[in-house]
């Protein structure tokens, strides 16, 4: 009853908590050309995660703007103008905090559990596996 | 030093799920 499966199909939280859950769902965004959506959840994460005292966290945050939300990518199109707008000045005024992203994240998020996690569910990949 | 896809490649890996 609480196989890696049914776990899966519990949220999107516990899909993404499990090694082969999150694989399988990176191989279903990659066909679905969104995978961008995922790295940037996971880039989120790590970033949260990330030493306060380390000198590259302004590096890494100007690293994770630069390549999900200043072009217009997929990530950046999921985005409010009001978050992309706090991220940029953020990072612009240097003012580097460990939830800086976390906004974003939850927007991100919203979107990948309305549609690609219920997709996912009922996609070829997942039903393979099963 | 690394470049900057390096270091968000990095960030990455270091929040995926692990072994259980």
């Amino acid at each position: 009853p609480d196989s890696p499966l049914s776990r899966w199909t519990k949220s999107l939280h516990s899909l993404l908590g499990d090694q082969d859950g999150a694989h399988l769902f990176r191989i279903f965004l990659e066909r679905e050309k969104c995978v961008d959506t995922l790295d940037f959840w996971f880039a989120c994460n790590g970033f949260r995660q990330m030493d306060r005292q380390e000198t590259k966290t302004l590096r890494v945050a100007k690293a994770i703007y630069k390549r999900y939300i200043e072009n217009n990518s997929i990530v950046a199109k999921q985005l409010k103008p009001a978050t992309k707008t706090y991220i940029r000045d953020s990072v612009k005024k240097q003012q580097i905090d460990s939830a800086m992203f976390d906004q974003a994240q939850t927007e991100i998020q919203t979107t990948m559990e309305e549609n690609a996690y219920q997709m996912f569910l009922t996609s070829e990949v997942y039903l393979d596996y099963v | 030093l690394d470049s900057e896809d390096d270091s968000v490649q990095r960030c990455i890996t270091s929040a995926m799920p692990k072994h259980r």
